[in-house]
């Protein structure tokens, strides 16, 4: 049974995608059966998966009609299927506002993708809306990419709060999957010095792989692809399959 | 009467943020009369501009029964006013979208502060939701704030869409006051490939002044300060005085 981990964090800008994206993609190297679902009307996900928009979304999952099998994009990468966002998700908060049973939809509607893949890894917003609220209630852990920029620390309260929340009244099992240090910059204080209060404020549940702020990471997205098939030799890539190895190396335990 | 411009894009950490504290700050030092709303529940303009959470918030405005000039910060800089937000504005989305003609509250709310000040900055959260939605009926104009990378590009249609929905259905005085390159890396072809994606999209909407990349700019927040209290002699302080001057070059002639 795989295991369903969202990517969350409500600060804007933090890596949310590229570690989705980037994360996903080395474990993919290591053949492990992944699934990416994009639940962020933005659709970066996608489009750093070079999905062009061709069939039924997530937006056909969660309010269409659309069986799951359909939704699924194989193979963007070997081992690594996507679901993806398109256009339509920008109205599917107020429309999930009024559904029945509204924080579980997704839950639902992915229950049965579970057994076919190793790990699924939602892709979330930058908001704490119902969106958001659906990818915790389906998820089993939450990964916390944080900006090493002083802004990132100021949400980290409301977010735990939200986890909380979610845990007490939609889901008992969320757990804290861990938290990423993106976009450091080994020459800056402030790097250090945000990475510092991270610390202390999650302990043990920091990766100890930093992900560096590196150029060519951010350049991978234009040609629609992981920053390791864009530039194996990057800095980048380099830290996410370290990040690979740390995140498998915590789940192989349990 | 002073004009509202919205800062907005529903991409994340593009620098809404960081433009409407210091292009704010850079106008306050020209002493124009300046006022910013921040109705992000983040609250990164609040704590931005030293905000330490002690009296009634944008929320209290917009949901409560606070008064206008209760929820008025004044001075948080000379000249410069502030609305802040606070964590109970986490609630207010669903709160907001269960009240009568809820796309009209703000607007209705500070129509009497027009008259006090030159300009009125609202800060936007991150995503085209019901308080984004507020602002920009509420609105003159939209400063668009683009990150020079290549994530920032593709939520540009999505972000023009909604503008003119609400041009056509909220507020049919609403224009785009202008777009903003930020965080450009004069190193990075990246960058460059960027401005000129946006120059051809936006043409002479995009301010010449560009925003680059600065260390200051990032510190200065954790020291609740507009980079130019912070740091004067940096190039953020010096790029966001040089916007503030082209801002009111395209404000005089009207
Ligand atoms: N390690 C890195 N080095 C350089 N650039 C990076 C790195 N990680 C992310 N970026 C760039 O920073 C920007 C923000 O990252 P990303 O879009 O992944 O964040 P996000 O949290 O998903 O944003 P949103 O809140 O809008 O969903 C992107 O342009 C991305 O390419
Ligand atoms: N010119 C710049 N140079 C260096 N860092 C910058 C610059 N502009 C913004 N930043 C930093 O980039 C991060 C994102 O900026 P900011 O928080 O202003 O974006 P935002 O669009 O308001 O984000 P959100 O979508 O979460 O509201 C912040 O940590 C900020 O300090
Ligand atoms: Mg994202
Ligand atoms: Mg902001």
């Amino acid at each position: 049974r795989g295991k369903v981990i969202s990517v969350a964090n409500q600060k804007g800008g933090v890596g949310k995608t590229t570690t989705a994206i980037n994360l996903s993609a080395s474990l993919a190297v290591a053949e492990k059966k992944i699934l990416v679902i994009d639940i962020d009307p933005q659709g970066n996900s996608s489009s750093g998966l070079s999905f062009q928009n061709s069939q039924p979304s997530v937006y056909d999952l969660l309010i269409g009609d659309a069986k799951l099998p359909e939704t699924i994009v194989k193979d963007v990468v070997p081992y690594l299927d996507l679901i993806p966002a398109t256009i339509d998700l920008v109205g599917a908060e107020v429309e999930l506002l009024e559904m029945e049973d509204r924080e579980y939809i997704l839950k639902e509607r992915i229950e049965k993708a579970r057994s076919q893949y190793d790990y699924i890894f939602i892709d979330c917003p930058p908001t704490l809306g119902i969106l958001t609220l659906n990818a915790l209630t389906a998820s089993d852990s939450v990964l916390i990419p944080v900006q090493c920029e002083y802004f990132a620390l100021e949400g980290l309260g409301q977010l735990l709060k939200t986890i909380k929340l979610v845990k007490d009244r939609f889901n008992k099992n969320l757990s804290i999957e861990g938290v990423i240090l993106t976009m450091y910059d080994a020459r800056l204080k402030l790097s250090e010095q945000v990475a510092e209060e991270v610390r202390k404020y999650f302990e043990d549940k920091v990766f100890s792989t930093k992900i560096h702020r590196n150029v060519r990471v951010s350049e991978a997205p234009s040609h629609g692809k992981p920053v390791l098939m864009y530039d194996a030799l990057s800095m980048g890539a380099k830290n996410y399959l370290e990040l690979a190895q740390e995140f498998l190396g915590r789940n192989k335990k349990k």
